[in-house]
């Protein structure tokens, strides 16, 4: 692991005699690589290591007799400082209902996570409603259904009509039926296709959501920064869900979402089932990175 | 990378940029570099604008310069399971490849093996209906075995030319589902010797380095011969692939370019490692 190979690094630089400033960059390389390999961004590796080295070249560390581990701690404590509070607030409107918007690229697990929202927002004593908003991929609709079925929460849709309209029209209905809270589904889309980056601008000119939640799958590699930076840029987002978290995926995503956006990682996804859903813990999130 | 005058450690590390931002991966960029500046030693080479055609040799090596056919049954209907992590384009692939099969006037049989996630079966019954492809398919949490064994029941009296198995997306972590997936295999085995003649592993080209320890475990389960690599109208270049290729001999067959029917293409290798630097 990250200290034992920063610790093997420190005992042969130390070797020849007192640990310079020098040294301490040399055994960053190795912090360089294991975000690396955890899928950290690049550009977001390279600022990253330029923090933790303005932290790491102190008296502290070059007269330690565990350097490795001094080392170690400043870059834990840095990941952790980056990946934000252990806040999972969602914004609530002052006037319900409280609409919240789901966004991020086609896969990412934005249905699944929709319906279990709406079962965390139940369970606090809320009234969703979930919106079929997705009207391009097959069966996506009867997905939302199917999922709001087995969980007793209502799916307003419209079946493959104008997303625009359905997200306006499934306001009105939470108003009437006393809805609190309004889950938009929306479809998985590039965050270089122009045409359905407006239609997401124009769902939420027409809705003022309270919450716009990008998805982001947590093995996503290098490109994490593009999509969360284009989807901010546009839309400017309130929080983010790291999906698949059940696997084995170090999750660098996280890192570089949070570094490019600053947006906070509202909930973490462990499961396909409909109460895999937890609060975003972001000390265990920089130990995963972390390796 | 240009404005070099001669090669030096900045043209390498400008390099190393380029593929680590594409997933290669730093490890696998790393050794691919070192032979590159093995290379340029033993060629003597000079010019710097010469370093980044050895570059692209030395990664088609890793992944093979020519293209890959899928594989056909020797007589009798070809058989292909698509296996993967969850959410990376399993089902729509088959019904592109569906598509494409018929285009060539095959006929052919799907097997709705996601018998487990909500509406999974609905959503491959439109794919099979786009396609003009028969549907096989049972009562959501049924066996996905026995789904697969019908499809091959099937595809023996209807005298199809193609069955094409779709399964659940599944973590390969997750040693349960791992172990229902190599039952599905083997079911497929002992009625069709031989079948499936193709198991495809779909991957996503925004996945990161997680991608190598998907191929390596879903291989190990039931023997992948092919991958597919989904999304790569994105701005994500799929280069973990060249991980992948580093430690299994596993042939990319397939790239998936988009939402619709034909966005299906064959994977060049040549065509793929000029993107990487585009
Ligand atoms: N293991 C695991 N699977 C998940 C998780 N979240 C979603 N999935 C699965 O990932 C796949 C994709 O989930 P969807 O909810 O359909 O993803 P989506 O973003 O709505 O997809 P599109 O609408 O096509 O863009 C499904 O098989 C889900 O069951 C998770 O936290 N863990
Ligand atoms: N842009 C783009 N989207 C794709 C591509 N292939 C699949 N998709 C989309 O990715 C999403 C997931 O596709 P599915 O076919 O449901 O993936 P899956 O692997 O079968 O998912 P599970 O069965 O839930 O594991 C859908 O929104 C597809 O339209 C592709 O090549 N490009
Ligand atoms: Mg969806
Ligand atoms: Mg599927």
């Amino acid at each position: 692991n990250l200290a034992a190979r920063l610790q093997e690094t420190f005992k042969r630089l130390r070797g020849k005699g007192k640990l310079t400033e020098k040294d301490v960059e040399e055994a960053l390389r190795e912090v360089k690589l294991a975000l690396l390999e955890a899928d950290v961004n690049f550009k977001v590796v390279k600022d990253f290591i330029g923090r933790v080295k303005a932290r790491a070249v102190g008296q502290e560390v070059l007269n330690s007799l565990t350097p490795g581990q001094q080392v170690v701690k400043v870059v834990y404590d840095e990941l952790t400082e980056l990946m934000g509070q252990t806040q999972s607030k969602l914004n609530f409107a002052a006037k319900p209902p409280t609409v919240i918007m789901m966004a991020g690229l086609q896969g990412s697990g934005k249905t699944t996570t929709a319906g279990k929202l709406a079962l965390y927002l139940h369970k606090q004593g809320r009234r969703p409603l979930l919106v079929a908003g997705d009207v391009y991929r097959p069966a996506a609709i009867k997905q939302l259904e199917v999922l709001g079925e087995q969980l007793g929460i209502p799916v307003f849709s419209m079946g493959q009509g104008n997303p625009v309209e359905i997200a306006k029209t499934a306001l009105e209905h939470a108003h009437s039926h006393g809805n609190d809270v309004v889950i938009i589904d929306t479809a998985g889309r590039l965050h270089i296709d122009e045409a359905l980056m407006e239609e997401l601008q124009a769902i939420r000119a027409a809705v003022a959501p309270q919450e716009i939640l990008l998805v982001v799958d947590a093995m996503t590699g290098q490109d994490a920064v593009q999509v969360a930076e284009t989807f901010n840029q546009r839309l400017e987002l309130d929080g983010v869900v790291l999906t698949k978290l059940d696997g084995d995926a170090r999750g660098g995503a996280a890192l570089s979402v949070r570094a490019v956006t600053g947006k906070p990682i509202k909930f973490g996804a462990f499961g396909e089932k409909m109460d895999a859903l937890e609060p975003f813990h972001p000390d265990r999130m920089a130990s995963r990175i972390l390796g | 990378v240009t404005g070099h005058s001669h090669i030096d450690e900045e043209l390498y590390e400008e390099l190393e940029a380029i593929l680590v931002e594409a997933d290669v991966g730093v490890t696998t960029t790393m050794e691919i570099l070192d032979k590159v500046r093995e290379q340029v030693r033993a060629r003597s080479i000079k010019d710097p604008a010469e370093v980044k055609g050895i570059l692209k040799e030395a990664i088609l090596e890793v992944i093979g310069g020519e293209p890959s056919r899928l594989i056909e049954a020797s007589e009798g209907p070809t058989v292909i399971m698509v296996v993967g992590v969850n959410g990376v384009g399993k089902t729509t692939t088959i019904g592109k490849l569906a598509a494409r099969f018929k285009d060539a006037g095959k006929r052919v049989i799907l097997g709705a093996g996601d018998t487990f996630r909500a509406a999974a079966i609905d959503q491959l019954e439109i794919w099979a209906g786009r396609a003009g492809a028969d549907l096989v398919r049972h009562q959501e949490n049924s066996d996905p075995a026995a789904v697969a064994f019908d499809a091959l029941q099937a595809a023996r009296s209807r005298k199809a030319d193609y069955v094409i198995v779709d399964t659940a997306g599944r973590l390969h972590t997750k040693s349960n589902l791992m172990e229902e997936l190599k039952k599905v295999r083997r079911v497929i085995d002992r009625e069709m010797p031989g079948a499936p003649h193709e198991v495809l592993l779909v991957l996503d080209a925004t996945t990161g380095q997680n991608a190598v320890a998907q191929a390596r475990i879903f291989d190990e389960a039931v023997g992948v011969t092919g991958i597919a690599l989904t999304k790569l109208d994105g701005t994500a270049k799929g280069g973990v692939v060249v991980a992948v290729s580093r430690g299994l001999k596993i042939p990319v067959k397939l790239i998936g370019i988009g939402e619709q029917v034909d966005d299906l293409r064959d994977f060049v290798p040549r065509d793929f490692v000029e993107a990487l630097f585009a």
